[in-house]
């Protein structure tokens, strides 16, 4: 019982792990956007 | 007047390009909220389901995850059945990772 | 080392884990909406430069382009320091979970080599 009870426990810590994941990519999507979003503002200021 | 056209039509290439690049992220947003999503939702039909295989079989007879806790992997058998929040099913207010987009 | 006692080493390292990122994640959200309130306010500054050009031409400067734009550059840095923030708190959360489970990961490799621990 122990035995899955760890072997469960892993799989919930992987599935946090990969939602965690998905989240910190999605967080730097968006600076990467927010920054792409300045550029666009000075250069089209700039045409 | 011609290095003026070239200089516009430079500035209006770079933009064209930042333009571009801007759909690109945008599309790898969705993306990204998307598959936060599903995984959510993929999660939760694996977790709703009842199971009366006894012990082995039933995750929610033991155990925890990272949206109820993982006190449950203390209790025993005996003690879970039935009364435990870990055997409530998951609904939409669990879905604490797409919760965190505000556009979600 | 045998199952028991790293299952109730592992279930007391991770006994806040839920808390925590309960915590992060709200953080998140709140930023993010303090962050679309932003967005929202720089975006309509910058709607008012495009209907002045559309209207008159880009030749001619809206008569306050130089507030309006030093406004917008503001909003837009308050949005990427505000989106630096929820990033520092997503690795945050993925750091913690991360580092709980390389060492069950390691854990249960060691169990393993000794044949203590049932197979899947």
């Amino acid at each position: 019982l122990n035995s899955q009870k760890l072997r469960l426990l892993h799989q919930e810590l992987e599935h946090a792990k990969d939602m965690a994941l998905l989240v910190a990519r999605r967080e730097r999507v968006t600076l990467d956007l927010l920054e792409q979003n300045v550029r666009i503002f000075d250069q089209r200021s700039n045409v | 007047m011609n290095d003026n056209t070239k200089e516009y039509e430079k500035l209006k290439s770079e933009l064209k390009k930042s333009l571009a690049t801007r759909n690109k992220l945008e599309d790898e947003f969705e993306r990204l909220e998307q598959e936060i999503y599903e995984k959510e939702t993929e999660y939760f039909s694996g977790n709703n389901a009842t199971s009366n295989t006894g012990i082995a079989g039933n995750r929610f007879s033991y155990g925890g995850n990272i949206i109820k806790g993982f006190d449950g992997f203390n209790k025993s058998h005996h003690h879970s059945a039935g009364h435990d929040s870990h055997n409530r099913g998951f609904n939409n207010d669990d879905r604490i990772f797409s919760l965190s987009s505000a556009i979600f | 080392m045998d199952p028991s006692s790293v299952l109730d080493q592992t279930i007391q390292d991770v006994s806040n884990l839920q808390a925590e990122f309960t915590h992060i994640l709200g953080e998140i959200r709140a930023s993010d909406t303090q962050l679309l309130d932003q967005r929202k306010k720089y975006m309509q500054k910058d709607s008012q430069i495009h209907k002045f050009i559309r209207q008159h031409g880009s030749l001619q400067e809206h008569p306050k382009e130089q507030e309006l734009s030093e406004k917008i550059r503001e909003k837009m840095s308050a949005c990427k320091n505000l989106q630096e923030q929820k990033c520092t708190m997503a690795n945050t959360a993925l750091y913690l979970v991360a580092k709980h489970l390389s060492r069950l990961e390691k854990n249960i490799g060691l169990l393993e080599e000794d044949g203590l621990l049932a197979p899947v």
